[in-house]
């Protein structure tokens, strides 16, 4: 198992602190349209250091901060914890488990830390440079997208198998 | 290097073959180097042939058929540099019953190895999996993460 | 003229939100006009806003919520100026189950007037229909047109 | 009801005389992937006068005609022949019911008829000019489509609410 477990706060419909626990092998994530599924997927993306909004479904990136409801004021800050399990030696690290946080607040501001240290958003990014994670390598399939493997330029599916390579 | 290039690009090349006759029951797949005269450059073509029908234009598959070649080609990639965990958000939407079926074993087998996170509607796919996360939304707009008790003879598990 | 088309620009502004309404269980949505200054050259934006939920962007709504909101405005341009059929691929695609049912009841509602032929896979909008009409490929890559005998109780109706 | 049949004979996968009966209210169209379902669409709308292939999922008009599997050989004809009923006197002709049939030869040559009649491409599209039959009235949703309707252009949604007035 890779992933451990992911904590949103503030992050898109997460405006309540929530975490979940995966699971080795084949686990089945489930709930009605629009309860926030598929912003599990753009909150582990975004963790990693997905830069690009459109990739998030959001036009600015202070999209992904919770705006509000009816009821609920918007917050000024999203946050997303990923605990990783390192037991394979995947990351450059010397530690079993390794936690990596992203915060972005409303003014703009953003943070990043791995293992509770500030670091900056390369070094975030370069954690993962090597380990096959991420879009190009179908690693991420996102909703809707599944077509698109086929539609795809020749030229844009060599770039996905020159990082299997 | 074009050696590791082509390596790596033949390998690919097996196993989607391979993959796709599982998936479809038998057929064949096969991907080509758009230029094979330029192999660091080149595109990457894909040709499909579900079993009794003649090799073409993957733009004349039904949707389904598409789903599950791109899949077959999912898993040929992940053969050859598995990633560390895949998630999967809603890939099964296009398949009739009797293909989700297919996808689902060949999504277990691999499961054995790798962790993967599939989002899905699909009672099938979700009766296939070793675990169950669930979301809700109880207040408008605010998201939830819930256990699912699992009572897998409940008519309604959603 | 720029009458006409704002004429039936606000007939099909009204309908839309009503059928959101109905689709939806409440919230709402609207049509707006790019550029107001320009009535005979602006473009449409859309915007929608599920119950409880706050006004945005539509990329921000979900694969299930989308579809939903393109089938009110499907639905609401339709009662502007009515097709004499409509033909539907497989729009139920990414709805859940509940979602189905607001869109079944909706579409059994407008085919009391109209004719719809809708291609699915889902049992819901299957069991809803009034005539079924069936293809299938026993021999491989030759489709051929089947009648559907109706067991309603019968567990599969694949 | 308008639809009343179509019938198709190698027209895609319809490579045997095949013809399905149209009734009033909701009809639902069902069969496993890759069975024809989709190919039917393809069909009404060719014979309509469509003649963007890429509509079509095609990219020569020659890709409509039966190809071959490996027991058959490819045809040589596609042909497809839509009845109409015209009790609303939808359409511009002066008979309770109408049939529409469009044919291609592998050659490269084209028929086309009404009520049995030869007629060019033409006067066959301007039979349906004011009915508000077409992609852009809405009023045929492809497959994988229904998303497009919200992620349109402003401008290209406008096309849409023009034909509509
Ligand atoms: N910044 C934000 N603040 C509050 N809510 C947001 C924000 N961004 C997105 N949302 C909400 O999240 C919801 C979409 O969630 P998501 O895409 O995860 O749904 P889903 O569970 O994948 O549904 P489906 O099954 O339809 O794909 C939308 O209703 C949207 O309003
Ligand atoms: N010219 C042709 N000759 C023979 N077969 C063809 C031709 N054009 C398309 N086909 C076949 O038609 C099949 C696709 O049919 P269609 O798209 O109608 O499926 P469908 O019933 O809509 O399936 P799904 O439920 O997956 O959407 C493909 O398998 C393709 O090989
Ligand atoms: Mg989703
Ligand atoms: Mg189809």
């Amino acid at each position: 198992m890779f992933l451990k477990s992911i904590e949103l706060f503030g992050f898109k419909s997460f405006a309540d602190r929530s975490r979940l626990e995966f699971a080795d092998g084949v686990s089945a994530l489930l709930g009605p349209n629009g309860c926030g599924k598929s912003n599990i997927v753009d909150a582990i993306k975004w963790v990693l250091g997905e830069q690009a909004t459109k990739s998030l479904r959001a036009e600015r990136m202070e999209d992904v901060i919770f705006n509000g409801t009816e009821d609920r004021k918007a917050l000024n800050v999203a946050e997303v914890t990923l605990t990783l399990s390192n037991d394979e030696g995947v990351l450059p690290v010397d530690m079993p488990e390794i936690s990596v946080r992203r915060r972005l607040f409303r003014s703009g501001d953003s943070e990043y830390y791995i293992n509770n240290t500030p670091v900056k958003l390369r070094e975030l990014r370069e954690l993962f440079y090597d380990t096959g994670i991420g879009k190009s390598a179908y690693s991420i399939m996102e909703q809707g997208k599944i077509d698109q493997v086929l539609s795809n330029k020749p030229e844009e599916r060599r770039h996905i198998f020159e990082e299997a390579a | 290097s074009a050696e590791l290039f082509m390596n790596t690009f033949e390998k690919i090349k097996r196993n989607f073959h391979s993959m796709f006759r599982r998936l479809f029951g038998g057929g064949r797949a096969e991907l080509r180097l758009s230029d094979p005269e330029d192999v660091l450059a080149s595109g990457i073509d894909i040709l499909a042939q579900p079993p009794g029908k003649k090799l073409e234009n993957i733009a004349l598959l039904s949707g389904g058929e598409r789903s599950l070649t791109a899949v077959a080609l999912l898993f040929a990639t992940y053969m050859v540099k598995p990633s560390p965990f895949c998630l999967l958000d809603e890939i099964d939407a296009a398949l009739d019953e009797n293909n989700v079926g297919r996808f689902v074993s060949m999504l277990t087998e691999f499961g054995r190895q790798s962790q993967f996170i599939i989002i899905t509607h699909n009672k099938k796919t979700v009766a296939s999996a070793s675990t169950l996360l669930g979301v809700t939304m109880e207040e408008s707009g605010v998201s939830k993460a819930v256990a699912i008790r699992l009572d897998r003879n409940a008519p309604n598990t959603e």
